[in-house]
């Protein structure tokens, strides 16, 4: 028996860098 | 002198050490919940995930200067980030693809970012304004 093999989604943010230090508003 | 930091990197990339979800088809979901492949991925995409999520903020950064590293096939981009225009080195690989504000993706090695993971892409150049994120922090 082979499962089907799920999509995998990846979250939005993942494809942006981090380039800041945290900041407060 | 500028910060140094390094964009994300995956054990699982599917080559050259690059993050599996840049490969063209890959499924991503906006902060909304729809979902879409990254190639058809817009700059209002990542400006309203990012009003969403109210954790996350876009920034603005400039590419101020391109050089090349000590690690082969690599490059040390230099941004300036948002208002108060900090900052920040990144060494990347010549391929890792940047999303351009109004432009798309765009890498410092096009062809070598097509050939790897068939995402089609610009030429990233000194003076574009790529999309990055700030951490809000908690009040």
């Amino acid at each position: 028996n082979v499962e089907p093999r799920s999509v995998p989604v990846f979250p939005w943010h993942s494809l942006v860098p981090f380039l800041a230090p945290t900041q407060s508003d | 002198p500028p910060t140094s930091t390094s964009p994300h990197s995956s054990p699982s990339s599917p080559s050259a050490g690059l993050p599996p979800f840049f490969m063209k088809g890959s499924i991503i979901q906006l902060a909304d919940g729809e979902l879409k492949r990254v190639e058809d991925l817009r700059t209002e995409d990542f400006v309203q995930s990012a009003e969403v999520s109210g954790e996350l903020k876009i920034d603005s950064s400039t590419v101020e200067r391109i050089e090349c590293s000590r690690t082969p096939n690599a490059v040390i981009i230099q941004f300036s980030v948002g208002e108060n225009k900090a900052q920040v080195c990144v060494e990347v690989l010549v391929e890792y693809p940047f999303f351009v504000f109004g432009q798309g993706w765009s890498s410092c090695c096009p062809d070598r970012t097509t050939q790897l993971l068939a995402l089609s892409c610009a030429k990233l150049s000194v003076g574009d304004v790529c999309i990055s994120l700030t951490l809000k922090s908690l009040k």
